[in-house]
């Protein structure tokens, strides 16, 4: 046993431009070369429906992993590519126009009103990592992983309060 | 800041 593919389950916490937990699923697949394991993986974060962020990634990587037992810690780390939508709300002052009975003609108001600004980019970028493979070399294994991450792009910072002209 | 953070995961393989 060599080669392995399979499902997971975690997510992401960015740090920047706001933390949040965003929790996903995970398409893997895994070639053990005994000292080293490479990896490609697809990570799809934000899939829950209070979520921010919309996150999707494929990435390549390299692990070094410590011993040939059924346990094997492995730390490496990788490239990725990646695409996510970042949503904020954003408030602004509009004026708005109604009719008023009492005077028989139109008055104007101002009214806070909110929307949802979405920040898509997409770029790559580099992690690093670690994680614990238990019953390696079976046709059943199972791992736990976690690594940093850094994109070489940036997301909008939430804004809070905007004008009517920047809405 | 550029958009960075940790990602964690609990996968299950099939091996062959």
């Amino acid at each position: 046993v060599n080669s392995y593919f399979g499902i997971g389950i975690g997510g992401m916490v960015p740090l920047a431009p706001e933390i949040e937990m965003a929790p996903g699923l995970n398409l893997f697949g895994i070639y053990d070369t005994q000292s080293i394991l490479f990896g490609i993986d697809c990570n799809l974060w934000g899939m829950s429906s209070d979520s921010r962020y919309s996150y999707a990634d494929f990435g390549i990587s390299a692990y070094y992993a410590f011993g040939r037992k059924f346990i094997a810690p492995y730390i490496g780390g990788g490239l990725s590519f990646s695409a996510v939508d970042y949503e904020t709300e954003v408030s602004y002052v509009a004026e708005r126009e109604y009719y008023d009975y009492d005077i028989q003609g139109y008055r104007t108001s101002e009214e806070t009103e909110y929307n949802t600004y979405v920040d898509d980019k997409s770029g790559i970028g580099a992690f690093i990592g670690g994680g614990v493979m238990l019953n390696r070399a079976s046709s059943i294994i199972l791992l736990a992983e976690v690594k940093y991450f850094v994109s070489f792009f940036k997301l909008a910072e939430p804004k809070g309060t905007v004008t009517y002209e920047q809405w | 800041k550029l958009f960075q953070g940790f990602m964690f995961n609990l996968k299950l393989g099939y091996g062959f």
